[in-house]
């Protein structure tokens, strides 16, 4: 995957950090300090379709010809998440428990074109 | 959408920045707090005291590196042994004790278990940890009841009867998953445990907060799946 930087509108993955001491929120969470709640964004033109990522598990045949059949209709792919992890989180409840978990797929490592 | 240009998919114009910066802190929000299942970000929490928590933290360690069955607590990182795509989050708590009343010879003492994790999880494993202190030179017995609160909610029940030999100071454990996980249907989820001591025994219950050997539960919980398939 790409990470966005520089004047590429291309699909990439955006970084964006969430600072739990900024929002308040350090006070029941007790690690970590933040969330990466990293997204997707930019463009995914046809001849982007399929790169790199999610869609190269698919056939690139029946991909060309989707391509081809589609050109005309000149029909983008999406900028999505190939790769994601969980969140671990150690908080207090409301009645002050500990409590430990991971939040599957809250942060995006990679994008691609579908 | 690139400054300047409309978004293709909701027709909005593209934020300024500062505006894409609040939303997205929102939405950060929002999405930790329904994968939490919180309804909304829990009130100023009253922590126990770092020495009873790093003591729990310790024994729990301890006791996860010579039984590997329960993988104890605060791993690092995901559960290693749930396939990717398949994982049901997974929750592990650890209440400590809160008093009751007692008397010479009974110890009340309560464990209280979050509403929202109630609703939503079901328990897999749940230990209780007591520390008894210099019991003396002979080796003495102790009753522990679960004690859990009738439908109405007026009475209690003895739910569990176990006697222990106590015989040194230390830490003992007692498995009170059957306990807990009725609990997780109820209306205010609080584990009741009621020790029985010899006449003479100081309680087992710290009177300073700050002790590290305050009891306390630790459950592994897991989220329900959210639909059930029903056998014709």
């Amino acid at each position: 995957g790409v990470d966005c930087g520089g004047d590429s509108r291309m699909c990439c993955r955006q970084e964006f950090f969430v600072d739990f001491k900024e929002i308040g929120w350090e006070d029941w969470i007790i690690q970590p300090e933040g969330y990466h709640m990293n997204y997707c964004a930019g463009l995914c033109p046809l001849h982007m379709a399929g790169i790199p990522g999610l869609a190269a598990s698919f056939h690139t045949a029946v991909l060309n010809r989707i391509k081809a059949a589609s050109a005309a209709a000149a029909v983008d792919s999406c900028c999505v998440p190939t790769q994601r992890r969980p969140l671990s989180l150690l908080y207090y409840d409301r009645d002050s428990n500990i409590v430990k978990t991971d939040i599957p797929d809250m942060i995006v490592d990679s994008c691609g074109c579908t | 959408a690139a400054r300047g240009e409309w978004c293709p998919a909701c027709g909005m114009a593209a934020l300024a920045p500062g505006t894409q910066r609040d939303v997205l802190l929102a939405l950060a929000k929002q999405s930790i707090l329904a994968k939490l299942r919180l309804p909304a970000r829990p009130s100023a929490p009253q922590p126990p005291s770092r020495r009873a928590l790093l003591t729990a933290l310790r024994r729990l360690r301890a006791q996860r590196s010579d039984t590997s069955a329960f993988p104890g607590m605060l791993r690092d990182g995901p559960v290693p042994h749930l396939r990717p795509g398949m994982e049901l989050q997974e929750y592990e708590i650890l209440s400590f004790a809160e008093s009751g009343s007692s008397t010479s010879r009974s110890v009340h003492l309560h464990f209280r278990f979050s509403r929202e994790l109630a609703g939503s999880t079901e328990i897999l494993q749940a230990t209780l940890y007591l520390f008894w202190a210099a019991p003396g030179p002979r080796a003495q017995h102790v009753t522990i009841r679960l004690l859990q609160p009738d439908p109405a909610g007026l009475n209690v029940t003895v739910a569990s009867e176990t006697q222990l030999e106590v015989q040194r100071s230390g830490w003992t454990t007692l498995d009170v998953g059957p306990a807990v996980r009725s609990l997780f249907g109820q209306e205010t989820p609080r584990l009741t445990v009621e020790l029985e001591v010899p006449e003479d025994w100081e309680s087992p219950l710290p009177t300073d907060h700050s002790d590290s050997h305050r009891p306390f539960v630790v459950a592994q919980a897991q989220a329900r799946t959210s639909h059930r398939i029903r056998r014709r």
